[in-house]
């Protein structure tokens, strides 16, 4: 739903007023009017000035205004409920200073889907037992001597669970993405991205120095134009056809809410015979009636996609990462991978862990709970979004997905919203400029399935109190 | 600056400045219009052709540092709608001002230098030239 | 607080929006000056 045109004109004008007081700050500390908090070593000669200070404008003197709401440290795991630190500042955000004092909240901000993000129960016995029989981590890479038992098997678990032939899993979900395109595009490819992708394939597409070309959010129609245009037009200045074309886009995409459109995406793919690259970082465990993703979602094929890409931070409780596809690509990886060569290989208790949600989604825990917990939270996800768009609120997204970003457009409206839900025992998360762009500053909902009904509920009355307050209800829908 | 509203908000910015100016009760029209222009093309100048970068870390290793914002619009692509649209403003501008200053000389000298000051950079022959 | 929130004053300090305010109301007084001058 697009927001009415003056709330984005006034938009615009409040960054106006901030970027005048920024401008205003800068000349105050640059003619000492100010005292300059910010660097500290301000009276050495030499220092060579290491960043352009255009390049900080906007962390000096907008972000840092705000930075409370933000990056708050915590003290407990990032579960249902979470101990978050107080901090105090005597000058704006400039510095801050402890008190000693917790806050208990309800965490609506994490990546914890499953809700598997806990310090108790039978998979922290797995973890603790491998402890006992590893060591904490291995500091070597995959090429020495990093593969321990616990990662060998939990690949072969992952592959099991994908449902394809292999898979290889890294100890960074980012480094999954960034240290892996280049082993499978290079000069001469063409890849599709999509224009919201994540920060990590971003850089994993340059680092590959094939030719990149973004389509518009989710739009399988624009997407196949572009294709269609990049086939006909072939390489950039000498027009020689594509050595490989491959689709880069993700399931669910973390700022938006939004589910990919998976199966016009595979019938681009076996159309135009190119190939596709899933990103599956938030979708793999959270959606599906499986808890598989968003091929479990629509009923695809896994098999369909040539390269399954996912990570464990968000649904198993973990960190690290998976590529999973054809065992003669996945073979090729192992070799070719920056991951497995640089970094240090995947401590084989967060393998442990990861490899225990596993057998507990897939029921061979000899309990039901992990169906449980899909269910659970797709019901919270549905009930969540309902509600939120019964009170009048612009939500973006998809209805089945966990992640629910709430619009309110104003960069000042987000940290209002999240220091009136902390002083609530609400924990929110933000997201502005330039994670969003410019009028669309949202405050980001994460369910998890080890939400309550009445911590859902908690957040939804507490949202409607303030969406009346701070006049955020922008939705000119009819309300049920 | 092609995302939705932008232009107009532009616009009205444009309009603010000049009712500003115009509520100064010892300011002629004349005077009025020639600060609106030269005000508008200075910061245009600045914020378009001076300033390199961006104002935040950007993700992509640097690349654009030594771009001006002019040259990272639309990836360095020309004559696209937006550099159109902020090729096509400072010239009805001029107009406007020419046009309410009655074509007076020393008002269109002053004018027609702050319009060439931001004209010239953004012609495709000037693009990544220093 | 929701003009405050519009128009970012919220994010200023007390002595910014001091400045703010009274530049607004500077405006808008000289504007309605010009404008009964003018009409």
């Amino acid at each position: 739903e697009e927001v009415p045109f003056h709330i984005i004109l006034i938009c615009y004008l409040s960054y106006v007023v901030l970027i005048l007081f920024g401008y205003m700050r800068d000349l105050m500390r640059k003619t000492g009017l100010e005292r300059n908090t910010n660097a500290v070593e301000r009276d050495r000669e030499g220092y060579v000035q290491l960043y352009q200070s255009f390049e900080s404008f906007y962390t000096r003197n907008i972000y840092r205004r705000i930075r409370d709401a933000w990056n708050m440290p915590i003290a407990s795991v990032p579960g249902a409920r979470i101990t978050i630190i107080d901090r105090l500042t005597p000058d704006y955000n400039n510095t801050f200073s402890y008190p000693g004092t917790k806050t208990e909240a309800i965490n609506m901000g994490s990546y914890n889907y499953l809700g598997f993000a806990e310090n108790t129960g039978p998979i922290i016995e797995n973890v603790n037992n491998t402890i006992d029989q590893y060591i904490v981590g291995v500091g070597t890479t995959r090429h020495e001597l990093g593969t321990t038992e616990a990662i060998s098997q939990l690949e072969t678990l992952t592959a099991r669970y994908l449902g394809v032939e292999s898979s290889v899993v890294f100890g960074m979900g980012f480094g999954t993405n960034a240290t892996n395109i280049h082993t499978i595009v290079g000069k001469g490819c063409l890849v599709l991205s999509d224009e919201l992708n994540h920060a990590s394939l971003i850089l994993g597409c340059r680092l590959s120095r094939a030719t990149v070309r973004t389509f518009r959010h989710n739009d399988m129609r624009d997407l196949e134009r572009k294709l269609r245009e990049q086939l006909v037009l072939g390489q950039p200045r000498t027009h020689r056809e594509w050595k490989k074309v491959i689709i880069i886009v993700e399931g669910i995409y973390s700022m938006e809410g939004s589910i990919i459109d998976l199966p016009e995406l595979i019938r681009i793919k076996k159309k135009y015979k190119c190939y596709v690259y899933l990103d599956e970082a938030h979708s793999i465990g959270a959606i599906g009636p499986h808890g598989r993703g968003v091929c479990d979602y629509y009923g695809c094929d896994p098999n369909d996609i040539d390269i399954l890409m996912g990570t464990f931070t968000k649904s198993f409780g973990a960190a690290g990462g998976y590529l999973a596809g054809k065992k003669s690509l996945i073979d090729h990886i192992r070799v070719h991978s920056y991951g497995d060569a640089y970094a240090c290989a995947m401590a084989p208790l967060v393998a442990t862990q990861i490899s225990s949600v596993m057998t507990t989604l897939m029921g061979e825990d000899g309990t039901n709970q992990g169906q449980q917990r899909i269910k659970q939270l797709a019901r919270n996800t549905r009930y969540f979004r309902r509600k939120l768009n019964q009170l009048g609120f612009i939500l973006y997204g998809n209805d089945d997905s966990p992640v629910v970003p709430l619009m309110l457009y104003f960069l000042p409206k987000i940290p209002a919203v999240i220091r009136m839900a902390y002083k609530e025992g609400i924990g929110f998360i933000g997201a502005g400029f330039p994670a969003t762009s410019l009028t669309t500053g949202r405050v980001r909902f994460c369910i998890s399935a080890s939400h309550t009904r009445e911590m859902l509920d908690k957040s939804i009355e507490f949202m409607d109190e303030i969406g009346d307050k701070l006049e955020i209800k922008y939705s000119a829908r009819r309300r049920s | 600056l092609n995302s939705r509203g932008m232009w107009l908000s532009y616009a009205c910015g444009v309009l603010v400045l000049h009712l500003a100016l115009l509520s100064f009760p010892f300011l002629s029209v004349a005077t009025v219009w020639t600060l609106t222009n030269v005000i508008h093309n200075l910061v245009m100048f600045v914020f378009l052709h001076v300033l390199k970068g961006t104002p935040w870390e950007s993700g992509d290793q640097g690349k654009v540092r030594k771009l001006t914002h002019w040259e990272q619009i639309d990836d360095g692509i020309q004559f696209t709608s937006t550099r159109k649209f902020l090729t096509v403003v400072p010239i009805i501008l001029f107009f406007l001002t020419s046009f309410y200053t009655k074509y007076d000389s020393f008002h269109f000298v002053v004018n027609f230098i702050a319009l060439l000051l931001v004209l010239l950079p953004k012609l495709p022959q000037f693009h990544c030239v220093r | 607080f929701v003009y405050e929130l519009r128009t970012s004053l919220y994010m200023l300090e007390p002595w910014e929006k001091t400045t703010f305010n009274t530049a607004l109301l500077a405006f808008i007084a000289m504007a309605s000056y010009t404008t009964y001058a003018f009409l």
